[in-house]
């Protein structure tokens, strides 16, 4: 989990 | 998603048209750092290569594509398009922006979340992205007399730095587990940067007339 929205902004 | 951070993709989204609009229908780039956005097309293309590797939701991929696809179309226009190019302020527009790059990799390389690949492109762009302005306020600065369009580009701009802050403070209120030094402090350092900008485009909003920066 941690990983998949660690970027989840642009 | 919260309001913050939809209020702060749209305000980049909209700085964004903005430039093109002015690019495309006046054929002009008149005040437009060209290393500024070379720096931007620099940033989207090592932030968003997890386009090919993750999927986070269709308006992440749409606005990702949406970024790197303008930012090099606006290098190809300033650098290439017959018209455009000749009202590019080449002699003002000297900001060695090369110098941000190697320090923004090394920066990367000692200080990120995760040593991977990926994770120290993403990191470059963060860190790349909180400087990337500096040749346009130098090149605001120098000519000093802004027109309409480009102070409104770098407003908004602006704008989408700050309500970026707003969603992360948002963030760390309501989720468990919110903590992104990196993101925050670059983030910070960024939406710095344009705090005098937005004193005199502020200033000058309130009196109704044209934007001017001091020499």
């Amino acid at each position: 989990e941690d990983d998949e929205d660690s970027h989840d902004e642009l | 998603m919260n309001i913050f951070r939809l209020a702060g993709d749209m305000s980049h989204l909209f700085s964004i048209l903005l430039l093109l609009l002015k690019i495309h229908t006046i054929k002009s780039c008149a005040g437009v750092s060209l290393k500024t956005q070379e720096l931007y097309a620099l940033v989207f293309a090592t932030r968003y290569l997890d386009i090919f590797t993750g999927y986070i939701s269709l308006y992440n991929t749409l606005m990702k594509m949406f970024f790197l696809w303008s930012s090099f179309t606006i290098v190809w226009y300033m650098r290439y398009h017959n018209v455009v190019r000749r009202s590019y302020d080449k002699d003002q527009d000297t900001f060695r922006h090369y110098f941000l790059i190697l320090p923004c990799f090394i920066l990367a390389l000692l200080v990120h979340e995760k040593f991977t690949f990926l994770e120290v492109l993403w990191t470059f762009s963060l860190y790349l992205e909180a400087v990337a302005i500096l040749p346009q306020l130098v090149l605001l600065q120098r000519t000093r007399n802004v027109d309409n369009l480009t102070g409104h580009y770098v407003f908004f701009l602006g704008a989408y730095r700050s309500f970026y802050i707003l969603n992360w403070i948002y963030r760390y209120f309501t989720e468990q587990n919110y903590y992104k030094w990196i993101t925050w402090i670059s983030g910070l350092v960024q939406t710095a940067l344009y705090a005098d900008f937005f004193y005199y485009y502020v200033k000058s909003w309130r009196n109704s007339e044209r934007l001017q920066l001091p020499a």
